[in-house]
């Protein structure tokens, strides 16, 4: 399982949160408009959180982030 | 299987809880509007609860929650 | 395998049958108006029962809970 | 694999069949109307029967259950 | 694997045939009228017999059982 | 993997061949007409073998055995 | 996998040919017209040969036997 | 994985490769005009070739060999 | 995996190139106009290259060889 | 899983993202116009981050990047 | 997983990245214009570049590569 997430705007965030017991954010990649970044489930990622305008596609279907 | 929620006003709430003979929150996810959040079923979360107004994206379809 | 259940009143319960050669009620989780929850079968979970007004949708469908 | 009964009326049952040389009872869940139950087949259950009037949703398809 | 059965009148019978080198009966199930039984293959049942009238659905397709 | 036979007059037969270096009838099952049988391949059963007037249902489609 | 051969005319054969290095017949089954043969490729089958007019059902397609 | 091939005329050849790091034909099956072969690819076989008006049905579609 | 190759004109060649650190012609299978070999990936092939006139069919699709 | 990546500039870059506790760059691919490249997850890549203009193709979906 | 490459110029290149630690070529198949080249994903390739006018087919989609 992965998803990709398109950066609409400068400053968007790809978080990862730590699978186990804990929930805490491990990483945090940045993203300029335009760029695009596709991430994978791990043994280290089993939530990801999306902050900013960015268009996000999973296996489920697609959504958009950010404010309206 | 994980699901995909697009918190759509502040304060939205996605709740991990405990797999195992008991049944607790460990873990509460709080959402910004327009905030993304992607969560995987694990060894640690066998159910989810949401709160607040967002849209649910899951394998078996899309649901909005929040009250009417 | 999961289930997604939207509370579509205040009060809907949704009680989790233990897996084994009894069958009791290991846990009952409590959502009002709005709020969703997503529910895994488990080790400890084999079958679950819906009670008041709540929205279902599993992977062989969609259905609705509650007195007509 | 699960089933899913919806009550359409009280007093419907969803017994358990005991898996294994012997065929017996080993549970029977009493439904009042508009609750319902999902069930998986189990190491303990691997054949069911409903009784009264119900909705059932299967993998293979819906059908109704009770007297006509 | 699984087949569902709605008798359609009283008196019918869903037989289990035991899996191994001899093939005999070794459960017959009565439903009576709109009753359902959902029974699965298992290490004892590998193949089942259906008398009486009928409504069979499996994962190959929908037949009815009785006499035209 | 199995098939679906619905016998369309008595005196079908449903036969069982061994699995293994030889080939022969381990079993033969008698339906009248009406009567289903629902019957897997199994270590005991590498081919099957119908004779008389019947409908039969597998996973590749359906056909009718019987002199037309 | 398997396929179903339902014989159009008398004498119809379905044969076996033997896996591994060498390529042998080792069954020859005989079908009468309206017979109805269903055949797993097996530990000693990894081959068939049908001969004479027969209808042919596989998971790839339908095909007919037998001279035009 | 396995094709089917149906002699459009006599004389045609199903032949098969060698499986590893040598490829020779192990066996070359003849089939008159109307013959239908089903084959599978085995620890002996990992490629097949086809001489001779046929028609081939394979997972991936339906071919004619033979010269147009 | 597998695929298809028919020989459109004589002297098509179907070449297997070497699984591992090294990338070699380990076989080279020559075809005649109407023949058609299927073969599949194996431990020692793990890319293959075709020359001539062909149509190829794979599970991703269909297309033609040869210079236009 | 992999994901396919046409340049439709010169100085695209794909860029792999270290699998485990750390989340570094491990490999920068430069693509110029016209060049393709397909790209697996793998043990040493859980994420990938795609820079300058390109189209996209995933398992879940197109997508462009690079700015509007 | 393989691609299938269709180079429609001479000269195209199909390049193996490695798999692990490191990302380098590990082998370059050059192709003539109509020549076809099918290619896996394997232990030693994770990755490929196409350089050239070429036909791509992957799993996910057609693309074109090459200068426009
Ligand atoms: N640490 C948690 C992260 C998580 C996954 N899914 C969740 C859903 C809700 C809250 C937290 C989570 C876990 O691995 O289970
Ligand atoms: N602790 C429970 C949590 C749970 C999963 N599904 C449920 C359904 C109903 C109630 C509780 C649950 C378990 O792992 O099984
Ligand atoms: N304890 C039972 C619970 C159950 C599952 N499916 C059922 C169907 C009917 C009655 C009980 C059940 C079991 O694990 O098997
Ligand atoms: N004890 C039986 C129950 C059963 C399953 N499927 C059946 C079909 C017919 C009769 C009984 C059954 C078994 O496990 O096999
Ligand atoms: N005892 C037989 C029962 C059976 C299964 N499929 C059949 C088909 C025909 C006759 C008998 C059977 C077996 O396990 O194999
Ligand atoms: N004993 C044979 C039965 C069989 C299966 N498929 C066949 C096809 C043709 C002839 C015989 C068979 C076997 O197990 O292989
Ligand atoms: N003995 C051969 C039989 C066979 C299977 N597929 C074939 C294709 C061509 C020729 C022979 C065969 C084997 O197991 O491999
Ligand atoms: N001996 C070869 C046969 C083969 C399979 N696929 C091929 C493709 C091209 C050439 C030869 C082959 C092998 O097992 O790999
Ligand atoms: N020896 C290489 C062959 C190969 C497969 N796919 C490729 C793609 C490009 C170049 C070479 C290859 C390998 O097994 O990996
Ligand atoms: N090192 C991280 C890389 C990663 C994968 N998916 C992510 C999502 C968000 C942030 C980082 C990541 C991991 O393997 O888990
Ligand atoms: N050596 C790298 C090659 C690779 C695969 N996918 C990638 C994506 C981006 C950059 C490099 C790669 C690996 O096996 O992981």
């Amino acid at each position: 399982d992965y998803i990709v997430v398109k950066a609409l705007e400068d400053g968007v965030t790809v978080i990862g949160l730590t699978r186990g017991e804990n929930t805490k954010f491990h990483h945090t990649e940045k993203l300029d408009a335009g760029e695009v970044m596709i991430a994978q489930f791990t043994n280290n990622t089993s939530a990801m959180k999306i902050r900013g305008k960015s268009e996000i596609i999973t296996g489920h279907g697609v959504i958009a982030s950010g404010k309206p």
